[in-house]
């Protein structure tokens, strides 16, 4: 297997990649 | 203490005392008040009424007020903790507070869980899951075939839906994160253990020695 393949990642992994869900743009001038 | 409050009540609608606010939340008086300085200034960003709105959010956040985006609306309905379609002082702070290094964990995993749970339904369900994969899909520029999106899909709700009824409840997502801990890696922010040398100016308007 390719451990790289995106199906041995779950979803949640994925979703967890968004720049949206980083807040530290609050925090950088 | 009644001075710097009861103006910036005035000014600031919303707006708690920094002291009942470091007594809720994980922060210091000192950083509460280094946030109220942040605060000011993502709230007079665009309209300048003490509170932020979606448009002031997301200014702050990606410097681009007109990104349009499932997740970014969606902290936003969570950081509205009074469902008021703006965000007041109070809300930030407390919001903000659950991505502290020192928030309990337990709290990480609420916040996380209703973040995913888009419709507020109380389940985590495969729709909103897949509608979450694809935006992030289309805001990565990744290309993925839909069947792959599937066998993704399959893979996650065969381990976190322990009871196979297509939806993720409260007690699977905190068996699912147990096991997956890196999934709660966005809900730390490291940039709040240094809130009050980001924000020094605080210090002028402070009403406490700490």
């Amino acid at each position: 297997k390719n451990p790289d393949s995106p199906t041995l990642i779950n979803a949640f992994q994925l979703i967890g990649m968004s720049s949206c869900l980083d807040l530290s743009g609050f925090f950088e001038k | 203490m009644g001075c710097f409050h009861s103006t910036a009540s005035k000014q600031f609608p919303g707006h708690e005392d920094p002291v009942i606010l470091a007594s809720q939340t994980a922060f210091s008086v000192s950083e509460v008040e280094a946030l109220f300085e942040l605060y000011k200034s993502i709230s007079s960003s665009v309209i300048d009424d003490g509170l932020i709105n979606k448009e002031e959010f997301q200014l702050a956040l990606f410097k681009n007020r007109k990104k349009e985006n499932l997740f970014a609306n969606r902290i936003f309905e969570l950081f509205d903790v009074k469902k008021k379609g703006v965000i007041d002082f109070g809300d930030f702070v407390k919001s903000l507070s659950v991505f502290h290094p020192n928030a309990p964990h337990e709290d990480k995993i609420d916040f996380s869980f209703k973040l995913y749970d888009l419709d507020g339904t109380g389940f985590i369900e495969r729709q909103e899951v897949k509608q979450m994969l694809i935006a992030l899909l289309c805001e990565s520029g990744m290309k993925l075939a839909d069947e792959t999106v599937e066998i993704i899909l399959d893979k996650t709700f065969l381990e976190a839906d322990v009871n196979q009824d297509g939806k993720i409840d409260k007690s699977e997502w905190q068996n699912f994160v147990r096991q997956n801990p890196s999934l709660l890696k966005i809900m730390t922010l490291p940039y709040l253990r240094d809130i009050t040398t980001t924000f020094p100016s605080f210090v002028f308007h402070s009403e406490v020695d700490e």
